[in-house]
């Protein structure tokens, strides 16, 4: 029978996403990209 | 961050909300696994303690940096942060670092570029003095998991971030692993001298051979050697680099005779955690016939000289390369490792050798997959239809059949490795429960350092969720393949039915596959292990708290423990008990008030107790009856026919 290509899925859609590009993506705008400083804590 | 109050103890508590993908509740627990490797600090669930570490799945991966003495403290591991390396950096902010780029000194190795920097985002590329930040005498590390990439942040498509020494520039922002420095840091801010779970490597480079002895019980010795002139040429610790320097250790099987035994012992070790794993490179060019065998001596009160365990044997025709070969061990006591060799009954012109041995208290992987001529792979175009190597069929331990395909020159992005995870037909889908519920593949690029605690291996998972559907065909990705796969098969030509890939087209840069260790003897290995992870859908521990600003007081520890059928829960001596509801004519009883009783119940018991007596009791009764009818009636008969012998006589 002939090899037939199995469909897969990307978690990564071929992009390279580090922690600052996710949390860009995301609208997050936190310090340096990924640090949640003491006073943004929600009271 | 300078600052006692900022850190944590060695012992972190840690809750992991139910929030949390599976995946990444997986690769938590794996990302612990690696700080029990690399340093001293471990985690535990949570207790009730002052401050503890809750991980939940929020809006992208953060941290906050250092014990902010505040109760719960949150990490989110959000979509898309379900990565080994990004959870280690997330925990790494928690335990008090900052990124790699922002110490007081880096501009002495880096070059920020302001104008490609996105508007409003310039605040990213602050550093922080020595009075705030401390590099605790580490040099500036540009392999750190903690430093920025080229691109972070960028406006355009030019770097953010320029390496001063250019050869760096494709190597910062790796989120492989731990660095030598992260841990070496790490270990001076938490005054660190040991590791929970390492327990011993050596690469046979030093005269000392890492203390191992040479048994006297024995009729050969191992050798400390660099070259075998019938293999292996080289060592495995610096295959590749440089012939004749490295050491390994050599039993020669080309001379003496057959049952000849040369036993090699490792010097005492001191398990904390009761499983090792044992690691090491194996190299044959002796014959089929010689075998090694691994045995562990265990040292107790009742056998203070040792007791020999056999836990492996290793045998095989040569083959012209170093093996990777891994041991599960269980041992609890004070113990040695020893490597028996044995000489064959067939002829061998070499013997075999041993190299970067790793012993740890740590799982073993479940399977190895070698990819040899690796660099011929990676130059070469598109293999093959698909242009896809694929692993050899496995098994999880549960009996789901699995393939792993790692695509050479990547789908479409031509500098990247990509990994899918893919299950196929196997021996047991007649028995198994479909769609494949919650294993968890995990799938190691090996960095193939000698030393297990400097590895930056690439490391990547996969969980099947039984839920998950495709878009395009509507179908559970998970579902059985002959439902939803494609056809398929081994080389061999046997066929077979390949389900949907699941995984990722960025497993690794070329640039990163090419430093390290990945490629050493042009081989690279590929470590699959496949776990149920379902006990991991609750984990979130509702301990009731009360909370003043800066202390939290534990009054109930045992919402965890699980009352069932609204039992109630409390703590006596310090454990959690549960008292069970109790209704007019019914109850509930079991640790957990699991069992349900009634009235009903009762009553039926006592009848069927009362009928079943009166039952046995009859038949006692008739049988015993039957038994002195026949007795009499044999003394009856035995009377008559005396009666009929006198009355012949006479």
């Amino acid at each position: 029978l002939p090899v037939q290509t199995p469909f897969e899925t990307d978690e990564d859609n071929e992009i390279e996403q580090d922690i600052f590009d996710i949390n860009e993506a995301l609208g997050l705008n936190l310090f340096e990209g990924d640090i949640k400083l003491e006073n943004e804590r929600n009271s | 961050i300078i600052g006692d109050e900022y850190r944590w103890p060695h012992t972190i508590p840690y809750v992991l909300e139910d929030s949390l993908e599976m995946n990444a509740k997986g690769l938590i627990l794996k990302a612990f696994e690696q700080y029990r490797l690399k340093t001293c600090i471990d985690f535990k669930p949570w207790e009730g303690e002052r401050n503890y570490i809750s991980v939940f799945k929020g809006s992208g991966c953060w941290s906050s940096v250092g014990n902010r003495q505040q109760g719960r403290q949150e990490i989110s591991i959000g979509q898309s942060c379900d990565r080994l390396a990004t959870i280690e950096h997330e925990f790494l902010h928690a335990l008090g670092f900052w990124h790699e780029q922002s110490r007081s000194d880096r501009d002495d190795y880096v070059t920020i570029m302001r104008d490609r920097i996105q508007a409003g985002r310039e605040h990213n590329f602050n550093k922080y003095d020595d009075k705030t930040s401390d590099f605790l005498n580490v040099p500036y590390d540009y392999t750190s998991v903690m430093h920025y990439s080229k691109t972070a942040f960028m406006n355009g498509t030019e770097p953010t971030i320029l390496t001063n020494i250019p050869a760096f520039i494709d190597v910062i922002g790796q989120r492989m692993d731990f660095s030598e420095y992260d841990i070496q840091k790490l270990s001076r801010l938490y005054n660190c001298t040991s590791s929970l779970s390492f327990m011993e490597t050596c690469s046979f480079e030093l005269e000392n051979v890492c203390g191992m002895v040479q048994s006297t019980e024995d009729n050969d010795d191992w050798q400390r050697i660099t070259q075998v002139s019938s293999g292996p040429q080289d060592d495995h610790t610096y295959a590749g680099i440089c012939q004749e320097t490295g050491y390994f250790l050599h039993f020669n099987t080309s001379t003496g005779n057959p049952g000849d035994r040369a036993v090699l012992e490792s010097r005492f070790l001191y398990p904390k955690r009761g499983f090792q794993c044992l690691q090491f490179y194996y190299f044959n060019s002796g014959s089929e016939g010689d075998q090694l065998n691994i045995l562990v001596k265990e040292y107790t009160e009742e056998n203070p000289n040792g007791t020999l365990r056999l836990v492996g044997t290793i045998q095989g025709s040569p083959v012209g390369y170093w093996e990777l070969h891994h041991v599960s061990l269980n041992v609890m006591s004070k113990f040695r490792i020893v490597f028996e060799g044995v000489k064959g009954s067939t002829a061998s012109n070499g013997g075999f050798s041993i190299d970067d041995i790793n012993l740890s208290e740590t799982a073993c992987p479940h399977h190895v997959w070698h990819i040899r001529n690796f660099t011929h792979l990676l130059n070469s175009s598109p293999l093959g239809l698909e242009g896809k190597l694929y692993s050899p069929p496995f098994y999880s331990p549960e009996g789901y059949a699995f393939e792993v395909s790692i695509y050479v020159n990547g789908s479409t992005t031509p500098f990247n490795l990509a990994m899918y995870v893919s299950l196929i037909s196997g021996a047991n889908d007649d028995f198994l429960q479909w769609p494949c519920a919650w294993q968890q593949v995990t799938v190691v690029l090996l960095d193939q350092h000698p030393d297990i605690r400097q590895r930056m291996s690439n490391v990547r998972s996969v969980t099947t969720d039984p839920t998950y559907v495709q878009e395009s065909s509507g179908e559970y990705l998970w579902d059985r393949p002959n439902k939803v796969g494609t056809n398929a098969s081994f080389p061999n030509g046997t066929q077979f039915m390949r389900g949907p890939g699941y995984g990722t087209s960025a497993f690794l840069t070329h640039e990163r596959l090419k430093i390290r260790d990945f490629i050493k003897d042009d081989g690279v290995f590929i470590l699959i292990t496949t776990e149920d992870i379902s006990h991991l859908i609750s984990t979130e521990q509702n301990f009731t708290t009360t909370q003043t600003p800066h202390q939290m007081t534990t009054t109930d520890v045992c919402a965890a423990y699980g009352c069932q059928n609204d039992g109630i829960c409390i703590v006596v001596d310090g454990k959690p008990v549960c008292r069970c509801p109790v209704g007019v004519d019914w109850w509930y009883t079991g640790d957990k008030c699991e069992t349900k009783g009634t009235k009903e119940n009762t009553v039926i018991i006592a009848v069927a107790s009362s009928l079943s007596i009166f039952a046995v009791m009859l038949i006692i009764t008739v049988v015993t009856a039957c038994c002195i009818k026949k007795k009499y009636r044999k003394k009856i008969n035995a009377i008559n026919n005396l009666k009929f012998q006198n009355a012949s006589a006479f």
